[in-house]
């Protein structure tokens, strides 16, 4: 779903490993690369790598049919043009669910029929799979290599009020980062003692920095960031003077990182 | 105010 936010199409890069997927936003501007590892599934095989392009809205909409108790299989058979996706449905009665979803065979573009179904365990839910021939050039491969001249670790809730906030005030934010100080809304390391007292300043803001950063990024992509703050307690920051912001969700199964370039020129 | 830079800025570092 946060990924949907910001791009529409995307391949997920099936490997016996893991499901990785790595897209831009249409303006070139975020990146979004995301690894699910195999042990993060019930039970998970991948016989061939294959790239399974889909269409991520639908792909939510679907996903927003299940409930947290449904366990839910995702098949896509060789040379498949589907993914088949099977909720099993835990409670004994069926609820009925209202959704629109693709019909096998027909163009991501179409409008989908609205469609009543009675959800059941046993009916498998296709949704229409673009197998995309053409995989993006994996990009990121070298950016978390990187070294980056600072990383701010905080509270993922509190990163999505402060980004929520200020975007209420404005279209971008400076983010400044020296010793003992990330200036987005004056939020302070949590390391001398004298700050004990201070309860404004949030506590797990913690600050490690090799060069003072001072870079200015559009809060629209920051808020679209801050959608993935439910998958992990707490976000990264990791910014160098002369690369894209790496917000960085960890979570167990795997990671979500999103890439933004600066705004540059004040 | 700021201009927005794009990613392929960025692609000549890898």
């Amino acid at each position: 779903k946060s990924c949907s936010i910001l791009v529409t199409d995307a391949n997920f890069e099936c490997n016996e490993e893991n499901i990785m997927l790595q897209a831009m936003d249409n303006s070139h501007i975020a990146l979004v690369s995301v690894e699910i590892g195999a042990p993060g599934f019930t039970s998970y095989r991948c016989d061939r790598t294959m790239p399974l392009g889909v269409d991520l809205t639908s792909l939510t909409k679907v996903l927003r049919c299940a409930k947290d108790e449904n366990i839910c299989t995702l098949k896509a058979a060789d040379e498949a043009d589907v993914l088949n996706l099977v909720y099993d449905a835990k409670s004994a009665f069926f609820s009925p669910f209202f959704f629109a979803f693709m019909w096998h065979g027909r163009d991501a573009s179409s409008p989908f029929p609205p469609f009543f179904l009675l959800c059941s365990a046993l009916l498998p839910l296709f949704i229409h799979l673009n197998i995309s021939l053409s995989s993006q050039t994996p990009i990121t491969s070298s950016w978390p290599e990187t070294k980056y001249d600072t990383r701010v670790t905080l509270p993922s809730a509190e990163f999505t009020r402060i980004v929520r906030d200020l975007s209420q005030l404005g279209e971008h934010v400076r983010i400044e980062v020296s010793k003992e100080v990330v200036r987005i809304s004056k939020l302070k390391a949590k390391s001398s003692a004298e700050d004990e007292d201070n309860d404004s300043i949030p506590t797990g803001v913690v600050i490690e920095m090799n060069q003072h950063v001072s870079l200015t990024f559009s809060l629209k992509y920051l808020v679209n960031f801050s959608k993935s703050g439910s998958l992990s307690g707490e976000v990264q920051l990791l910014m160098s003077n002369d690369v894209p912001l790496l917000v960085a969700y960890d979570f167990t199964q795997g990671y979500i990182r999103c890439y933004l370039a600066p705004k540059i020129g004040d | 105010t700021p201009v927005q830079n794009d990613l392929s800025e960025y692609f000549s570092l890898l």
